[in-house]
């Protein structure tokens, strides 16, 4: 564990912590793309099933648990709890034409053609791109409130500082994960645009709104 | 190679 693995995952955190305050407090799930969390359920929980066939460390457990728990409590408040709230027609990204590829993707390339591993291929690819449909949302309502704005950005640092943890394991522990860091850097791309606006626009006060 | 055994990443 380096200060860049535990900032990533600190930021990780951080982003769900918002999310679901956000909620919460608002009592509201505008803005938001179901899409997108219920593609999370399924990338936690396709990656965090090594939880019954191995133990790592209190901490791994722990946040996996909690990972894996808020995915679904999230979808649980948004098709159910603040379903008033939930905006489906601007969630209008459909899940096949991520879910479909990345499966294909995964059982083709992957370190070992194992359930567990192939599953875990899955789970890394579906998340690199899982965050698209809450995009597509932004950009189709053309606007994002300030809070989800900084959903986005702890959840695009949180990639972001894994990078950094990969060079550092590179370089000090020798070791590299070429599934995990294309991947990783796919993912961390799809933010940059993001990123650009959340730096140029909300960090000097303003509401994030695209150019129509 | 890489360890399939020990992803203690999240």
């Amino acid at each position: 564990m380096n200060v860049f693995r535990l900032l990533g995952d600190m930021s990780h955190l951080l982003a769900i912590l918002i999310l679901l305050l956000k909620m919460w407090k608002t009592r509201s799930c505008a803005g938001i793309s179901g899409k997108t969390q219920i593609l999370f359920a399924l990338v936690f929980t396709t990656r965090y099933l090594d939880l019954f066939s191995s133990f790592i460390s209190i901490y791994n457990t722990t946040m996996k648990l909690f990972f894996i728990a808020s995915s679904y409590f999230t979808i649980f408040l948004m098709y159910s709890k603040f379903k008033a709230t939930y905006d489906s027609n601007h969630d209008s990204f459909r899940m096949e034409f991520l879910v479909v590829p990345v499966g294909g993707l995964a059982f083709l390339v992957n370190h070992e053609f194992l359930p567990l591993e192939i599953l875990w291929t899955f789970s890394i690819y579906l998340e690199s791109v899982a965050i698209l449909p809450q995009l597509f949302m932004v950009s189709k309502t053309g606007e994002a409130e300030t809070i989800t704005s900084h959903y986005l950005f702890a959840l695009g640092s949180y990639r972001l500082l894994y990078i950094f943890n990969w060079v550092y394991r590179y370089y000090f522990d020798g070791f590299f994960d070429l599934i995990a860091v294309v991947a990783g850097c796919v993912q961390t791309i799809l933010y940059c645009d993001f990123f650009y606006l959340y730096i140029t626009k909300v960090l000097k006060g303003k509401k994030l709104s695209l150019p129509a | 190679d890489v360890e399939l055994d020990d992803k203690d990443e999240l």
